[in-house]
């Protein structure tokens, strides 16, 4: 772990007396190739290593009997206040009814996402609407029928010829017929280097002028989370992130990476399949699964 | 670029750094490069360009070491594994397809009961490439699916019969265990018949694909990867790790939605694309 091989850093220099700069940037090696392990971008890595530094330089560490566990200290206090507070609201806004719009690279969790959030929102009293704006995926449309109908929650759609755009635009009509309180849409997966659909769900965004647009996100994605992150946050500029698949193993360092680049507060992990599977972002808990 | 630039500290943390945002991950990457300098030396190389092609090469031979290349036999099962959400049901589709285009008959079975309308989207496939599927309904023995399809593929004489699975994080010792149990039954079912057990890994995954293959291999004796979302920004080079630490090779990628998206796994390209 890092804390024993931070501790083996200082044993070893523990003999030749007063620590010096260069022996706190040994020690920041160790915290470097702990968060690359973790999965945290090189880039964000090297920026946040030079802040940490610049504090564990200051007496605390220096002067401290324990400097590995003062060392840790500072990382850990470091990490979580970049993560941001826990901010598990949805901005519903005013407005009826509230619009919420998942959008993410494929595979990541965004249909299972959708169901999630309209169970928590029908427990909270809502009268939600899922809105079946894949029409690509094959079965995508059914997936989020059965998902709705495992919580009694209804799935407004318009087959798969319909453009998106407009199937958003007339689902909030329907919501407003129907005594809908929050419209949830579903999108289809896409890379966020093809122009064509990015382009797609600025449309739906014009369409409808989402109150959240979530950046749905696997916990497990290496490096590339700034390239994917960076890009929808530019096109979409999201409002909040769901992390999913955390009941794995993976130490989660793309949350560091995606909250680095987008500035946008990580709302809630997706810790299972079932749709009870959702929790609030507790960044205090990310800090030290990624530290490890 | 670093053509003429002279071989320095700097230009091995500038190839360290590729390395690193390609997911080589910090230990694979440090022998690498360890290697590098050490061949460097040995054969006094003073330009960097050299410097790069013998990394190509390094990384090459290691993707490349012991492979025995891929041939389709009949009768072939093929089980498809994987976490949650990297490709594994639309790689089936593409392999049927590229299976039938070489004058193979190819059987589908919807082995995931588990998650909402993987068999209808299973079937989708089965309808696009023209093909045979086995299918039960939701919530029954994934076990039972794999036996049913077994059946019919022996009495039809199919060649190929590719079984979907549900998607499965591997530290769920639960979800392992059923993922044993149909490995047993193919074993059991179709002794004559050669079986493969394709490993999915999304490239957009980091170090955690490492830990994936290593317990999917104790748990189905996996003998070959698929590499899938290529066509994004993410390199994937944690196979490197992967290959060179499990021995696994990488048979095919997947570099998009549709049917034709799927290619032999190319090493060559592999590298290069890695430093592009
Ligand atoms: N273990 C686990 N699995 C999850 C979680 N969230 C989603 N999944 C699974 O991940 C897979 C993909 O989920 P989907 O909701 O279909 O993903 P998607 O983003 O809608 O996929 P596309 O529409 O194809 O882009 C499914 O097998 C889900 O059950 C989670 O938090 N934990
Ligand atoms: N861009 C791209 N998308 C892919 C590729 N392979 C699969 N996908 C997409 O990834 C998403 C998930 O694919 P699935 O085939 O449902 O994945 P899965 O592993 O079967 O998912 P589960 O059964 O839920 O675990 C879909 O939107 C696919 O179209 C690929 O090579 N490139
Ligand atoms: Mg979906
Ligand atoms: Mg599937």
């Amino acid at each position: 772990s890092l804390s024993e091989r931070l501790q083996g850093v200082f044993k070893k220099l523990r003999g030749k007396g007063k620590l010096t700069e260069k022996d706190i940037k040994e020690a920041m090696r160790e915290v470097k190739v702990a968060l690359l392990e973790a999965d945290v971008n090189f880039k964000v890595v090297k920026d946040f290593i030079n802040s940490v530094t610049e504090k564990a330089l200051g007496q605390e560490v220096m002067e401290s009997l324990t400097p590995a566990q003062q060392v840790i200290k500072i990382v850990h206090e470091e990490l979580i206040k970049l993560m941001g507070s826990v901010e598990s609201r949805l901005n519903l806004g005013s407005k009826v009814p509230a619009v919420i719009m998942m959008v993410g690279l494929q595979g990541s969790g965004k249909t299972t996402a959708c169901g999630k959030l309209a169970n928590l929102l029908k427990k909270q009293g809502k009268n939600p609407l899922l809105v079946a704006c894949d029409t690509v995926r094959p079965a995508a449309i059914k997936q989020l029928q059965v998902l709705g109908a495992n919580i009694n929650v209804p799935v407004f759609t318009m087959g798969d010829k319909v453009d998106t755009a407009d199937i958003a635009k007339a689902s909030i009509d329907y919501a407003k017929s129907h005594n809908v309180d929050v419209v949830i849409i579903d999108t289809a997966g896409r890379l966020h280097i093809d122009d064509e659909l990015m382009e797609e769900l600025v449309r739906i965004k014009e369409a409808v002028h989402p109150d959240e647009i979530l950046l749905v996100a696997d916990a497990m994605t290496g490096q590339d989370a700034v390239n994917v992150a960076s890009s929808f946050n530019e096109r979409l500029d999201i409002t909040g992130v769901i992390l999913t698949k955390l009941d794995g193993d993976t130490r989660g360092g793309a949350a560091l990476s995606i909250k680095a680049v987008t500035q946008k507060p990580i709302k809630y992990v997706g810790i299972g399949e079932k749709l009870g599977d959702i929790e609030p972002f507790y960044p205090d808990r990310m800090a030290s699964r990624i530290l490890g | 670029l670093s053509f003429g630039k002279k071989v320095d500290e700097e230009l091995f943390e500038e190839l360290e750094e590729a390395l690193i945002l390609a997911d080589v991950g910090v230990d694979t990457t440090y022998k690498i490069i360890q290697s590098l300098k050490q061949k460097t030396k040995e054969e006094k190389i003073f330009e960097a360009s050299k410097v790069r092609k013998l990394l190509a090469q390094e990384i090459y031979e290691i993707l490349q070491k012991d492979v025995e290349p891929f041939v389709l036999t009949s009768p072939m099962v093929i089980l498809i594994v994987g976490v949650n959400g990297v490709g594994k049901t639309t790689t089936i589709g593409k392999l049927a397809h590229l299976y039938k285009k070489q004058g193979k008959s190819v059987m589908m079975v919807a082995a995931d009961t588990f998650r909402a309308a993987a068999i209808d989207q299973l079937e989708v496939w089965a309808k696009r490439v023209n093909c045979p599927i086995i299918k039960h309904q939701e919530g029954s023995d994934p076990a039972s699916v794999v036996f049913d399809g077994l059946q019919s593929a022996k009495a039809r004489g199919i060649d190929v019969v590719i079984c979907d699975t549900a998607g499965r994080l591997h530290n769920k010792k639960n979800l392992m265990e059923e993922l044993r149990k149909i490995r047993k039954v193919i074993d059991r079912e179709y002794s004559e018949a050669r079986v493969e057990t394709f490993l999915v890994l999304d490239a957009t995954t980091g170090q955690n694909a490492l830990q994936q293959a290593k317990i999917f291999k104790e748990v189905a004796d996996i003998t070959g990867i698929i590499l899938t979302k290529l066509d994004g920004t993410a390199k994937g080079g944690i196979v490197i790790a992967i290959k060179e630490e499990l021995n696994l090779p990488i048979r095919y990628i997947g570099i998009g939605e549709g049917m034709e998206d799927l290619q032999a796994f190319d090493a060559k390209s592999f590298v290069s694309a890695i430093f592009q």
